[in-house]
């Protein structure tokens, strides 16, 4: 049968592969003759190929000794995806479309694979076949190609490299663990592959970055719907541990990625994940020196660096829907009627569960507040440049009438998810985080709540505190603010009656 | 909370959790440097 | 929304029942941090994820090869060891005995370690011999007496205490160690 014809075809490529180093001419030559020969000739042959040789190394894998070599055919396979990748000739079909084929089959063969084995389906074979891919490209791509001596074929190659890194980001997408659940540590090992993690945060122009942002969103969607408060499951109890490592090295090779995308993150971070927020809000760009946060003389208006607004990779403005208008409107020119309309407009049409530190449920929209407090601090702080600092460091201007009008017409829950996502913005120094340090000083001593006064201020030290009684780290923007308010003469916080009802919180603070 | 088949599912995947060497770059062809040699049982026996 | 809602985690007598403290309050990072190979606490100049082994600790049991690039004046040198066109292989004690004894103490640990039953295996355990190197049985190290100081032998003969000269092939270096060798325990 034909499949058998391509069985053989495979078979003997593994052999070759054996004998003779991946750069031999012999490995050129068997594509070249497999190209004549017609067995990849059409549509339809590469797919019976594709799906008759995974079929094969995963089933060899199955049946090796596992004490031996269990990934000579899945290994032999990524060679041939990558030599058929280079070797061919594209211009009557474009490589991306062919490699997505490819990947579209293997995708099918995997997922009937899955469907048919349930519990005993073994994630392995498919793991290493997309490392060795990683490491094959990687091998054949690194210096721009300078393995291909085809100044044509070397230059579309280039062309093509990032090409391959998106292709591969978008079925991983599709592999998530909420899809495929039996494949869900294989595919954490995936997206940090040494591979792949470091190559897309390092794409030109940050190519990488929106596809890698929605895999660690796919990850911590998958983490938000399965972590109960109590009883969390020992397998995401894993899946979290390992999420920390990944982010942790994230944050040492590459702040930058989670001080510019801190925005999308947290959106999906959930909530009682203190440490892990903590972890994404306290990177900060390298190059930038800290001045020490629990310096008693520091103030965080003689910080020159906090003149630099941080880089915000996806603009908020964006998740704005229907209030982009009125909010807009109303920072060029403050009304209460828009005012009106933005308050009413952050609710859900639904409740909606949350695990939540003293809450367990959600009816406003989390990540409509997110994106208004921070667009209106991405404007403020244009605003301060634009024009003078006065300009936005003003009780009175509309940047902070805006965010003090939601306090004031919200409810509770309103209240507190406004000062959540305002000290989402307390980070590393920069121009958000002066700004915002600003708004909730002000806004924990002034008169203008009324008998709301006590509530918001307890929500404002819960807030802080909440990120503050965590192992490290510590954002900048939450220790400088807190200490301000420990500082302040307007207001002695332990003389606060939430604070004296609660003597475990006294005790805290008065040790802070 | 997590459907029965799904959490069997995730806790398969944990024990079959691909580990460095599943990682580690594919060596198919191996330049044999010399001839396999009797040495002594002291030596390591594991590159 | 308020302050009592962190009683949960921060008093000691209710902390099982609700929340998971690992992850609300987390836990000591710097462990995790040196797993990765991230000292003190800082940033390290190192791009760990270079070399990122897995997302666990548990699975991360081995290195894993990093990518890097051979210029191709790295490969097919001709006559290295004068071998001619073909890349030198050493498949006889008796006839490649000459080539072995060119590389230097570290090229022969190397090859040692790296070929375990092999013919160079026994080339460089021959010639790291006439060097004055011992092959320690149990410790599976080399080592070679310090110059610097004599050795005493110890009443009845089966062991020395000096100072030693160790080559430790974990962090790829010699190191000067002071120990009781046992005669028996060498080759």
């Amino acid at each position: 049968t034909n499949k058998e014809r391509m069985l053989l075809v495979f078979t003997e490529w593994v052999k070759l592969l054996q004998r003779v180093p991946s750069d031999d001419v012999k490995v050129a030559v068997f594509i070249s003759q497999m190209i004549e020969k017609g067995v990849l000739s059409e549509t339809n042959n590469v797919i019976e190929f594709t799906k008759a040789a995974l079929e094969l190394s995963v089933g060899s894998f199955k049946e090796s000794d596992p004490t031996s070599e269990v990934f000579t055919a899945t290994d032999a396979f990524s060679k041939l995806i990558v030599n058929l990748l280079v070797l061919q000739d594209f211009s009557e079909v474009d490589r991306s479309s062919y490699f997505k084929l490819i990947f579209s089959v293997i995708t099918f063969v995997f997922s009937e694979d899955q469907g048919k084995t349930e519990n005993t389906f073994n994630e392995r074979p498919y793991f290493r076949l997309f490392s060795s891919l990683l490491c094959d490209w990687e091998d054949i791509s690194s210096h721009n190609f300078v393995k291909v001596e085809d100044q044509r074929c070397r230059a579309q190659l280039v062309e093509f490299n990032k090409e391959f890194y998106r292709v591969i980001a978008s079925f991983l997408h599709a592999y998530q663990p909420i899809a495929f659940p039996g494949f869900s540590f294989a595919w954490i090992t995936l997206i940090s592959h040494r591979m792949f993690l470091p190559k897309m945060l390092k794409l030109p122009e940050k190519a990488g970055w929106s596809q890698l942002v929605l895999l660690f969103t796919d990850l911590l969607k998958f983490m938000a719907q399965y972590t109960k408060k109590q009883d969390v499951p020992d397998a995401v109890s894993v899946v979290y541990k390992g999420a920390l490592r990944v982010f942790l090295a994230v944050a040492n090779d590459a702040p930058e990625f989670l001080v510019e995308n801190h925005y999308e993150l947290l959106n999906n971070l959930p909530h009682v994940y203190m440490q892990l927020r903590n972890v994404v809000l306290s990177a900060f760009p390298k190059h930038v020196s800290i001045p020490n946060p629990y310096n008693p003389k520091l103030s965080i208006d003689t910080v020159k660096i906090c003149d630099q607004p941080p880089n915000v990779f996806y603009d908020p403005v964006h998740d704005l829907k229907t209030l982009k208008k009125p909010v807009d409107n109303y920072l060029r020119i403050p009304s209460a009627s828009l005012s009106r309309t933005i308050s009413s407009n952050v609710f859900r049409s639904e409740y909606e569960k949350d695990n939540g530190i003293g809450f367990d449920t959600v009816s406003v929209d989390v990540k409509l507040i997110n994106a208004i407090v921070l667009h209106v601090g991405i404007e403020a702080a244009l605003e301060k440049q634009r024009t003078t600092a006065n300009a936005v460091f003003n009780v009175k201007s509309s940047y902070y009438t805006l965010l003090a009008d939601l306090l004031n017409d919200g409810t509770t829950e309103v209240r507190f998810h406004v000062v959540q996502a305002i000290a989402n913005q307390l980070r590393y120094p920069n121009a958000h985080t002066q700004w915002f340090n600003y708004v909730l000083k002000n806004f924990f001593n002034s008169e203008e709540w009324g008998e709301n006064k006590t509530e918001i201020q307890e929500i404002i030290v819960r807030t802080l505190l909440e990120r503050i009684v965590t192992n490290k780290p510590h954002c900048w923007g939450i220790i400088v603010t807190f200490t301000d308010l420990l500082k302040s003469t307007e207001c002695s916080l332990m003389d606060l009656p939430f604070v004296k009802d609660v003597p475990e919180v006294e005790l805290i603070i008065k040790h802070l | 909370t997590m459907p029965a088949e799904m959490a069997s599912q995730l806790e398969s995947s944990l024990l079959n959790c691909p580990d460095s060497l599943d990682a580690d770059t594919p060596h198919l062809y191996h330049n044999v440097l010399s001839l396999p040699h009797p040495t002594s049982i002291f030596f390591p026996n594991e590159p | 929304y308020g302050l009592s809602a962190l009683l949960p985690l921060i008093r000691r007598e209710d902390q099982s029942p609700d929340y998971d403290s690992s992850m609300t309050l987390g836990i000591d990072l710097s462990p995790v941090l040196h797993s990765l190979g991230i000292p003190n606490n800082q940033p390290s100049r190192n791009r760990v994820l270079d070399t990122f082994q897995s997302p666990w600790v548990e699975t991360s049991r081995s290195e894993v090869e990093p990518k890097f690039f051979v210029p191709e004046s790295f490969k097919n040198i001709p006559n290295v060891l004068q071998s001619g066109e073909r890349p030198p292989a050493f498949n006889s004690v008796q006839q490649d005995h000459a080539k072995i004894s060119l590389f230097q103490d570290e090229t022969l640990f190397y090859l040692f370690y790296k070929h375990p039953g092999s013919v160079v295996q026994e080339l460089t355990y021959l010639e790291l011999r006439k060097r004055n190197w011992r092959y320690h049985k149990t410790l599976k190290v080399w080592l070679t007496k310090d110059p610097m100081m004599e050795p005493v032998v110890a009443p009845g003969g089966a062991s020395e205490r000096g100072s030693y000269v160790f080559f430790d092939p974990q962090r790829w270096e010699k190191c000067q160690r002071d120990f009781v060798l046992f005669y028996n325990a060498i080759m």
